[in-house]
């Protein structure tokens, strides 16, 4: 199963992850 | 210590050709990895064939078996299997004792303890569940990646904007590159995108990743292919393919939406605040057939709270 997040945010919006990491539940996504 | 002396400047004389034959064999090692990686996408018969099967069927059958009250005797030694299997850390789940559960579908959709998952406060969006980045990025011109270089459209994967349905307006003739356009994105704003693939040894329920409000739902009758990364790489438009509930609404920044993908024996998704929402039924609806409901009054949630599980079945 998949969980598929779109979402609109400022242009400096900044990730906090990579691609192919583990990821758990809670974790900083981004800001 | 003669010995000693000239066998280590032999060493030395070596150390140069032995580095670079690494080196070579370092590089013809990655040439090959790169090689692998090459995308490799499945041609039409492929793809044809493969939602031809009747993976809905099987996944229902699958979910009615996995229903069935196990003998308190069997419990341990059968789920224990699978905890082996997939990699399940039992010391995480709120119940340690594999005889609590009476069959796997209980297990699969059991809860963790309640302090083994901060939720960070210094950023405003967290992971709504345990799994893997496939990928992320920005949405450019209507299209989404599924994984690096195999795309799927947006205009597929959320159907007509809700917004505008309700006004009767037509959106289907628009371009990829046009509906993007229309989803209304303020300016100085981009719209963005995460996709995370939950493995089957990981705790299947999600929760909210952000403070945001919910003001529609959109389910897609779909198929229940494999959302597993090398499926992922391999069928182009993988995710439009597929059963998914698709939860829309607002957050602090515009528009936010969190989706849930069905997949090959887990095609039952709960949500707890639409109980009304049922997933793969047994009735055949033809390709892109969508079913909408508005909430009129918005439903708040905050980041971290729980908001629905993957059931298998």
């Amino acid at each position: 199963s998949t969980i598929v997040l779109i979402f609109e945010a400022p242009n400096d919006f900044d990730f906090k992850i990579e691609n192919s990491k583990k990821i758990k539940f809670g974790e900083a996504v981004g800001t | 210590v003669n010995t000693a002396v000239s066998k280590k400047s032999r060493w030395r004389r070596l150390g140069l050709p032995a580095g670079a034959g690494l080196a070579l064999y370092g590089g013809y090692r990655q040439f090959f990895y790169v090689e692998k990686e090459e995308i490799k996408l499945a041609k039409n018969w492929h793809v044809t064939l493969y939602r031809k099967m009747p993976l809905k069927a099987i996944s229902r059958l699958w979910g009615r078996f996995n229903d069935l009250h196990l003998p308190v005797f069997l419990r341990h030694p059968l789920l224990s299997i699978y905890v082996w299997m997939f990699g399940c850390n039992l010391s995480e789940a709120e119940i340690e004792d594999l005889k609590h559960y009476r069959n796997l579908g209980e297990f699969f959709r059991r809860q963790l303890k309640s302090h083994v998952r901060p939720i960070d406060d210094a950023h405003s969006l967290t992971s709504p569940a345990d799994g893997k980045i496939l990928h992320h990025g920005q949405v450019k011109n209507g299209v989404v990646e599924q994984v690096k270089g195999v795309t799927y459209s947006l205009r597929g994967f959320l159907g007509p904007a809700w917004q505008r349905t309700r006004h009767g307006e037509d959106i289907n003739h628009l371009s990829d590159k046009e509906y993007q356009e229309r989803l209304g994105v303020k300016p100085g704003h981009r719209l963005y995108h995460t996709i995370i693939y939950l493995a089957p040894g990981d705790y299947h329920r999600f929760h909210s990743p952000t403070q945001w409000s919910i003001q529609h739902r959109r389910h897609f009758p779909g198929e229940l292919l494999s959302v597993s990364p090398g499926v992922a790489r391999w069928v182009q438009g993988l995710f439009n393919f597929n059963e998914r509930v698709v939860y829309s609404g607002t957050w602090e920044h515009g528009f936010f939406s969190m989706t849930a993908v069905g997949a090959t024996n887990v095609g039952s998704i709960k949500i707890y605040c639409d109980e009304e929402l049922t997933t793969n039924n047994s009735r055949k609806q033809p390709h892109g057939t969508y079913f909408d409901k508005s909430f009129s009054n918005p439903i708040s949630f905050n980041k971290g709270e729980m908001f629905g599980e993957f059931n298998l079945g």
